[in-house]
């Protein structure tokens, strides 16, 4: 994320559509744009009120062409709407000649156009991370709308995290910092904590990270393990097979399940359809037996680990993976081949684990990051918050 | 997402590179004809691709045009080049 430099000194503040859009009732522009502020109240103790007249700090209005501030507007298509960072004023403006939409694929979808403007109105920069809401480019309606984690650091670098009520709209937890940093405090001692090699890693669609081994899962928490687990697969998802080899939440808010030849997709915790399928039918150009997968933050597509080779995969491209792929791991730098899980975690790190040791990638130098201590580390200690465990694998002295 | 207005040629790229703070203003050097350095012109490309994930070539290849031809927010995504300061009025 991009922070531009500028901030509201009040957390409490108010708007107002001084001039509402021609094609949408009043009554209907006024719910949508108050849900696009809770997409950032949702994280921050900000608050938002609507005023009717008098002054207000972010004014909002739809115009069209020149419409008095020298950035005039494109017509349909191009640029959808701009708004001013807090120290211009944090107003947002977007382009009438749009068709502008509410809950429907077709036009432009307003909520999502109007929680990336406010996100400028609080101080926000276009984000280079693809998934993100502050990514500059309109994705297209999106029926299950979740705040990337990129989008959470950035507003509570600058407003704070929320320290009354939760996040409601199905985001990304209010605590983001994986063990990065922070030791366990809560050890444990268990089958985990003796073997840490993992079959899987993945976060839920409701921002929970779960670790599959064998025919258990364990629900992890920012340092450890949750209490009451592990559990049985097949308990929590139920026709879904132990073993299995690899596993992503999509940003449509399903998982996906693989192992061996064959795949399948769950809404939470429900089968979503008649499933196994074959992967060669649902993942054109994807290899079965597969070692891992992930949604990759970099550019949103989907990666798939297989011994020494991974592939790229976009369903909105066809065919979905390109010619050149299968690529070499070592593309990877400092990733070794044969991993086990991949790992798009919330704090917006990507993690590799392998045996009993994870790598954290650094998305912006692609390459496994420089720390101390390095990595690889044990994922027992820094994951599975186990006690009388190293928390290196080198030979320096932190 | 079908856009009404895709960015097909050299001289839209341009004007899209300017208008979000990839080129500068002054990147035209008007002791050369008012010609763009190739050098500049590369970096802006490449600095393009490299924000919006793609892969970095400095061509301006079509996946580079697809994704310049997205609607998209008008704010610009690199801020410090020329006259910035979008002052309300």
């Amino acid at each position: 994320y991009a922070l531009q430099g500028s901030r509201w000194r009040v957390k409490a503040l108010t708007y107002k559509i001084s001039k509402y859009p021609k094609r949408l009732k009043r009554n209907d522009v006024d719910a949508e744009i108050a849900r696009a502020f809770s997409v950032w109240s949702d994280f921050t103790d900000l608050s938002f009120t609507p005023k009717a007249s008098g002054p207000v700090h972010i004014e909002i209005k739809f115009v069209e062409s020149e419409h008095g501030d020298g950035d005039a507007f494109d017509g349909v298509g191009g640029t959808l709407a701009h708004a001013f960072f807090p120290v211009f004023g944090g107003d947002a403006h977007f382009d009438d000649a749009e068709l502008w939409t509410i809950g429907s694929p077709r036009g432009t979808n307003l909520f999502q156009v109007a929680a990336h403007e406010f996100g400028h109105s609080l101080g926000l920069s276009h984000s280079d991370v693809r998934s993100a809401l502050m990514a500059p480019f309109y994705r297209g309606f999106d029926p299950v709308f979740k705040l990337d984690s990129d989008d959470v650091l950035a507003i509570q670098a600058l407003y704070g995290k929320k320290t009354v009520g939760v996040a409601d709209r199905g985001g990304f937890p209010k605590t983001t910092q994986r063990p990065v940093i922070s030791p366990p405090k809560v050890p444990r001692d268990d089958l985990i904590c003796k073997d840490p090699k993992v079959d899987t890693l993945f976060n839920s669609a409701d921002g929970q990270t779960y670790a599959f081994k064998g025919n258990k899962y364990y629900r992890l928490t920012e340092n450890s393990i949750a209490d009451g687990y592990p559990k049985l697969i097949s308990d929590g998802w139920a026709g879904l097979p132990g073993d299995i080899d690899a596993a992503f939440t999509y940003k449509n808010g399903k998982t996906y399940f693989f192992k061996g030849t064959k795949y399948w997709r769950y809404n939470g915790r429900q089968m979503d359809g008649d499933y196994p399928k074959e992967i060669s039918e649902g993942f054109t150009g994807i290899p079965d037996h597969l070692d891992a997968a992930m949604v990759w933050g970099g550019n949103g597509k989907i990666y798939f680990y297989k011994g020494s080779k991974f592939w790229r995969f976009d369903p909105l491209k066809r065919p979905p993976v390109k010619s050149s792929y299968p690529k070499p791991i070592s593309n990877w730098e400092g990733l070794p081949n044969n991993i086990d899980a991949a790992l798009q975690y919330t704090n917006g790190y990507t993690y590799f684990f392998k045996g009993d040791k994870y790598y954290r990638f650094n998305d912006r130098t692609f390459s496994v990051d420089a720390a101390n201590p390095p990595f690889p580390r044990p994922s027992a200690h820094w994951w599975f918050g186990c006690k009388n465990v190293p928390s290196s694998t080198g030979n320096d002295d932190h | 997402i079908v856009s009404p207005n895709p960015v097909q040629t050299t001289t839209q790229a341009e004007i899209y590179l300017s208008q979000f703070g990839y080129l500068p203003a002054s990147a035209r050097n008007p002791a050369n004809g008012g010609l763009l350095d190739a050098t500049t012109w590369t970096k802006a490309v490449q600095d393009f691709q490299s924000f919006a994930g793609l892969n970095v070539t400095g061509d301006l290849d079509g996946e580079t045009l697809e994704l310049m031809s997205l609607p998209r927010c008008g704010v610009r995504d690199k801020v410090g080049f020329g006259t910035d300061s979008r002052s309300k009025r």
